[in-house]
Order: C-alpha cells, then structure tokens, then sequence
C-alpha cells in the first residue's frame, strides 16, 4: 500500500496500461512508467500530441533535425509497428523491448533482419546492403571507391549467403550473426536493465509507489 | 580496415543505431 490517494492511472492517448506493457516485456511496472516519462519527452518536443512523429524521433536520436537519413527512418518504421506515422507509447515500449538485456537473441536477431531488409521482401538484398553502405559512407564522410564497395559486398555474400542466389533469407542470417556475434551488439541497450536509476525525476513524477511491481 | 571487415559491421557502425541518445533528453 503506498501512502498517497490514488487518483487513477493517466489518462493519456496511446497510454497503454503500464501493467499490460510490463507482462508483454521484461520492463517491471516501475521501468514502464519510467519511459513513459521519456516518452513524454520525446513526444512533445515538436508537437505536443503525446505521439512521437518521425521530426520528433530524429531529433532525439541526433539532438538536430537532420535531412532524411535511412537508418533512423528505418528504425523509425520498424519501432511504428502500425504504420500510423508515428509511434505511439505501446509501440515505443515493446520496440525498446528488443534491445532490453534480459530479451531473447532469436528476438534480436529477428528485428535485425527486418532492420536490414529494407523493402520488407523476407531476403536482405545485395542492393539493399549496397544501399545500406553507401548510406553509412555519406553519414561517416568515408570515401570507398565503388570496386572496393563491390568487394566488400562480394565477401559478405560470400559469407553470408550460403545458397548462392544472390540475397540472405532468415536462417542464412541466423548462422551468419551467430558466427559473427559483434552484429548484435547494436541490438542490446545495457541501460535499460536498470532503468529508473536513468530518471531520478522520475521518482517525484510517478504513482509508482502505489503500484506492485 | 574496411575492405577486411563484412558490410555489416560497417553499417552497424551508423551513430543511427545509437538508441542510447533517445534517454538523454
């Protein structure tokens, strides 16, 4: 029992039930309103509709409201899992989810290949991976002439693409990330595994006290 | 050196990828 009245959960458009959220994720109940104090954040600092729109995921990610940028549109997508445009709160914990510590590799490993299999076609594609690297030359002001991008490509298929015709299906990508394990590292936010310590306004803003967790 | 390394690697070296900026708001 907490010491204050309770005065009901939040009322807040997309504020799905903390209590649900948390048997859907390895975040307690605790961690889940935490984000949601990130989530207010985030959502609010272009348009206050408590919805997070791309501008506004851009600029948290970068802390500028840079031109397009595929990696952050893609995440963006994937994380707006019912592409409404935006991200709603549900969508922005379930999608955290994947990189908690305590979630299960197939899961990463999963978004990972939906991460890089940017037409959605169920095959990472050698153009995509092309696409991918040509994004992430311009994004590092790194220079490769287009022979050493194609060799690069070459060995990756070589590796990764067991059956030869040209484009990684699902379970060529779960032995290649297994045997190369550093890929996942992307995947896992060490962070979240404790994450009101993150927020300590958090303590004063929440009801948290007043919920088991 | 890139040409050693696997597109992969190299693509998931994108500061993109860096969700962690999202909790320094």
């Amino acid at each position: 029992m907490g010491c204050f009245q309770s005065t009901g959960r939040r009322q807040v458009p997309g504020h799905e039930d903390p209590i649900v959220l948390a048997s859907q994720t390895a975040f307690t109940v605790s961690e889940v309103e935490a984000l949601f104090e990130l989530y207010k954040s985030i959502s609010s600092s272009v348009i206050d509709d408590g919805l997070i729109n791309k501008e506004e995921f851009q600029l948290a990610l970068f802390k500028n409201r840079k031109k397009e940028n595929l990696f952050a549109n893609r995440i963006f997508d994937l994380f707006d899992v019912k592409r409404k445009g935006v991200i709603d709160f549900g969508d922005f914990v379930r999608a955290l989810n994947v990189f908690h510590p305590n979630v299960p590799q197939e899961d990463k490993i999963d978004f990972s290949f939906k991460l890089y299999d940017l037409d959605n076609t169920g095959y990472i594609e050698r153009q995509e991976v092309k696409q991918m690297l040509i994004a992430l030359l311009c994004e590092s002001e790194m220079k490769l002439a287009d022979e050493t991008i194609e060799m690069i490509l070459d060995k990756t298929f070589l590796d990764a693409d067991v059956d030869k015709d040209g484009k990684i299906d699902k379970s060529e990508w779960d032995n290649f990330v297994v045997k190369n394990p550093s890929l996942l590292k992307i995947m896992t936010l060490p962070y979240l595994r404790d994450i009101t310590t993150t927020f300590p306004s958090f303590v004063f803003n929440s009801e948290v006290d007043e919920i088991a967790t | 050196r890139p040409v050693s390394m696997n597109a992969f690697e190299l693509i998931s070296r994108s500061p993109s990828f860096n969700l962690e900026n999202l909790f320094e708001q």
